[in-house]
């Protein structure tokens, strides 16, 4: 279990998934 | 490009020996260090996509060795105990996550117990690899090594650590998520004069993406109700948002390609409006027009005939779907929300919904004419009066003019259509003229007799053109 | 100069005591036997005498328990923390091999072994045949390790660091207090991009503090590099950390040993962009050491 363990993560907005990079 | 990649394969090769020699004398860790030294070879940022996916083949080739010889052991118990862990001090992130998910994959085969949270953890865990070209790659790697490991039982008992289909669709729309993020990211890489080079070389990579739809297709507990509840809606939010003309073309073929007729015809509604909400760049008129036309031979192919039972629909379609009038609703919908829609794709969409209502209702002949009205309707939005007969949209027009003729090959028919003269005034004078010709002389060659003076009347205006 | 002897040190348990691995001053490695704070140090000093026959005179023998520490960039004092001594035989001649038991019951041990870059911390003992012309002795270092109990409160670490219009993160670690065989589970958070990262990396950095006031020294020390990102994210992206620090060579954070010297340790966030500039931030952990089970 320890070696799978991750914090839970915000999703992110799918505009923001597909905006092109700053 | 050569040199680079001859450079690479030649490190791949001498890394590849020392690990398999390792692997012989049984010295894990050591063939572990040249894995990883041979995966760095993929950190590289000078190859093609077309290189990089040579070297990624040659790779992945020689870690199916270390995969083998892990599993042997583990059958023969002598499981490496946090081995999973092990991996993960690798510095490099690249080599890390292909051994991550080397090891990850016999651990799995070796014992479904951790199935579900090691699917878990490999796809999010690659959410490291932020560069697309290798990110894409990756991603790829790991839908290769689960390809038959993903849980494909139906979620009844929902905590069970093997997993059940729930947890592998989520598994593959997360990794079809970020791939397609990756993939459409790529179109900003690098400078703008490129962008040809880039376009054409994020075709070649599309496939990488494709794949995690056909991975969702073979999944066999996948029932109808879970592609309209889960997949279905899981991969079209991605193509819709990702408003990218490339990805969204290729997927929503994609979609039709894969997955089976039964989901489409129950997925009508949802697709097509998705279709509505595309890039402008996206030939929509072909994604439609290829749905409609698998769908009409589908329900064709289901009982050989088309035979309408009692209900009117065509067999092998389910009663409650009207397949005319989902489509004529939306191929409507999205004429009217794609404005610049090319008034020869409008006419084609109507073409194909007229084949559409002969291949699945012969009998239905206000079904052509529901088309028939829509397509002046449409005409009439855009304004086109009189179409010059040589324009695009003109062939398309008398293609559509046509087909009534043709298929019933009786102008009594044609006659009953209410709105096929006023479309056919939106002809000019030389296409009305050749139209003219065109329904006589198919009269003429079915000897079609019209009995009655009022038909006549009605032949007679609407071949006026030639008459007068 | 007539005869001499051979000192050899035997500690109770030895065959059965855990042992730690000690760098030794020229860097190599040694075993030592594992000692903890508060335990009996006991055992039997065996004085062998090379030429048979003959006698050996002497001034006393003694043996000492010292606990030091030692500041290289001046050698020549040693700090003493810890300095008992127990008295094996009087002046007297020797005419045949002896051995003398010793016992130093429930001993302090406040502080582990140490060897860093300008101090070492380090306990032994120490057998002296005091003679008139030259003493006989022999050091024998051994191990000690502190253990902690689970430190009571162990907040995790979330923070939002930012450069003006230019890159903006939140990063959180799941603690702020890890034992030396921990695992580092934290997430970088991504607000605003606008930066063309390359990769990003987290360095565990040691901070060896020695000396105070004007000639106070700093030793930093990168333990490890790790890579948790390849590219460059947009906003928005979490990206995941996980690093196993069993792997390490690391030691408990040491703070203010003795008044003489600090090992601080460091989880160093760095970002490199395509033109290879840093951009990094620094945030301090405690290490703790666990005891086996």
């Amino acid at each position: 279990a320890e070696a799978t363990r991750r914090l839970n993560i915000k999703k992110q907005t799918l505009d923001d998934a597909y905006a092109a990079p700053a | 490009q050569e040199k680079l990649l001859d450079e690479a394969l030649a490190t791949v090769k001498n890394e590849a020996f020392k690990m398999k020699r390792c692997l012989d004398k049984n010295k894990l860790m050591d063939a572990l260090k040249s894995a990883s030294v041979m995966l760095g070879e993929l950190r590289t940022s000078l190859l093609s996509p077309k290189s990089y996916y040579e070297l990624y083949m040659s790779i992945t080739d020689e870690l199916r060795h270390m995969e083998l010889f892990l599993i042997d052991e583990f059958q023969k118990g002598r499981k490496v105990s946090d081995l999973y862990e092990l991996v993960q001090y690798a510095g490099n992130i690249v080599p890390r996550l292909y051994l991550l998910i080397t090891v990850g994959l016999v651990y799995i085969k070796s014992n479904q117990m951790f199935r579900r949270d090691l699917l878990k953890d490999l796809v999010e865990m690659c959410r490291g690899v932020q560069h697309p070209l290798r990110g894409l790659f990756l991603r790829n790697y790991l839908l290769q090594c689960t390809r038959n490991v993903l849980p494909d039982v139906p979620d009844s008992d929902s905590d069970n650590p093997e997993g059940t289909v729930k947890d592998s669709i989520d598994f593959v729309l997360m990794n079809f998520a970020e791939m397609n993020k990756l993939w459409v990211r790529m179109q900003h890489q690098g400078h703008s004069r490129e962008r040809q080079h880039r376009e054409r070389e994020r075709e070649e990579l599309r496939i990488l993406v494709g794949t995690n739809l056909v991975r969702l297709s073979q999944l066999e507990s996948v029932t109808l109700e879970k592609y309209q509840k889960s997949v279905l809606p899981g991969i079209l939010e991605q193509v819709v948002s990702c408003r990218d003309a490339i990805a969204q073309e290729y997927l929503m073929e994609c979609i039709i390609q894969v997955f089976p007729d039964e989901f489409h015809i129950q997925t009508l509604n949802p697709f097509l409006k998705s279709c509505a909400e595309l890039e402008s760049g996206v030939n929509v008129k072909n994604i439609v027009i290829s749905l409609m036309e698998r769908l009409a031979t589908y329900s064709q192919r289901t009982d050989g005939m088309s035979m309408a039972n009692d209900s009117g629909s065509p067999m092998g379609v389910p009663m409650d779907v009207q397949l005319f009038e989902v489509f004529s609703e939306q191929v409507a919908s999205i004429i009217a929300t794609r404005q610049y829609l090319p008034s020869e794709d409008m006419v084609a969409l109507q073409v194909a919904l007229v084949n559409l209502a002969l291949k699945c209702y012969p009998d239905r002949v206000d079904y052509i004419d529901k088309v028939m009205l829509g397509s002046v309707e449409v005409f009439q939005r855009l304004g086109l009066e009189r179409i010059e007969y040589n324009e695009l949209v003109a062939k398309e027009l008398s293609k559509l003019l046509k087909i009534p003729v043709d298929h019933y090959s009786n102008i009594l028919t044609v006659l009953q259509l209410k709105h096929y003269a006023a479309l056919m005034q939106h002809l000019d004078y030389y296409g009305r003229k050749s139209l003219s010709m065109y329904i006589l002389t198919n009269a003429l060659d079915s000897e079609t007799v019209i009995p009655s003076q009022e038909e006549v009347e009605q032949a007679l205006s609407l071949v006026s053109t030639l008459v007068t | 100069f007539g005869q001499s002897a051979e000192i050899d040190i035997y500690l109770d348990g030895q065959e059965s005591r855990k042992t730690a691995e000690v760098k030794m001053e020229d860097n190599k490695k040694e075993r030592l036997l594992l000692y903890y704070d508060g335990e009996t140090v006991s055992g039997k000093v065996n004085i062998s005498l090379k030429k048979a026959g003959s006698k050996l005179e002497h001034q006393g023998i003694k043996i000492e328990f010292i606990g030091q520490i030692e500041l290289f960039y001046d050698r020549g004092n040693h700090h003493e923390f810890t300095s008992l001594v127990k008295e094996l035989a009087r002046p007297g001649e020797m005419i045949a091999n002896t051995s003398y038991p010793f016992e130093f019951s429930c001993v302090e041990k406040p502080y582990e072994v140490y060897t860093g870059v300008n101090v070492k911390l380090r306990y032994f003992l120490k057998v002296t045949v005091v003679r008139r012309l030259q003493d006989i002795y022999k050091e024998l270092d051994i191990a000690v390790h502190t253990l902690s109990s689970y430190p009571d409160i162990n907040n995790s670490i979330k923070m939002e660091v930012g450069i003006e219009d230019c890159l903006h993160i939140e990063f959180e670690y799941n603690k702020s207090k890890y034992h030396l065989k921990d695992v580092i589970i934290g997430k970088i958070y991504f607000l605003l991009v606008r930066i063309k990262i390359k990769h990003m990396e987290i360095a565990i950095i040691k901070r060896e503090t020695t000396g105070s006031g004007q000639n106070i020294y700093h030793e930093n020390d990168t333990i490890a590099k790790y890579e948790i990102m390849d590219g460059a994210p947009v906003r928005g992206e979490s990206i995941p950390i996980r690093v196993f620090l069993a792997g390490y060579e690391l030691t408990p954070t040491m703070r203010d040993i003795n008044k003489k010297f600090s090992v601080k340790y460091f989880l160093n966030l760095v970002l490199m962009d395509t033109e290879d500039r840093r951009y990094f931030k620094q945030q301090e952990i405690t290490l703790w050491r666990k005891g086996e089970k």
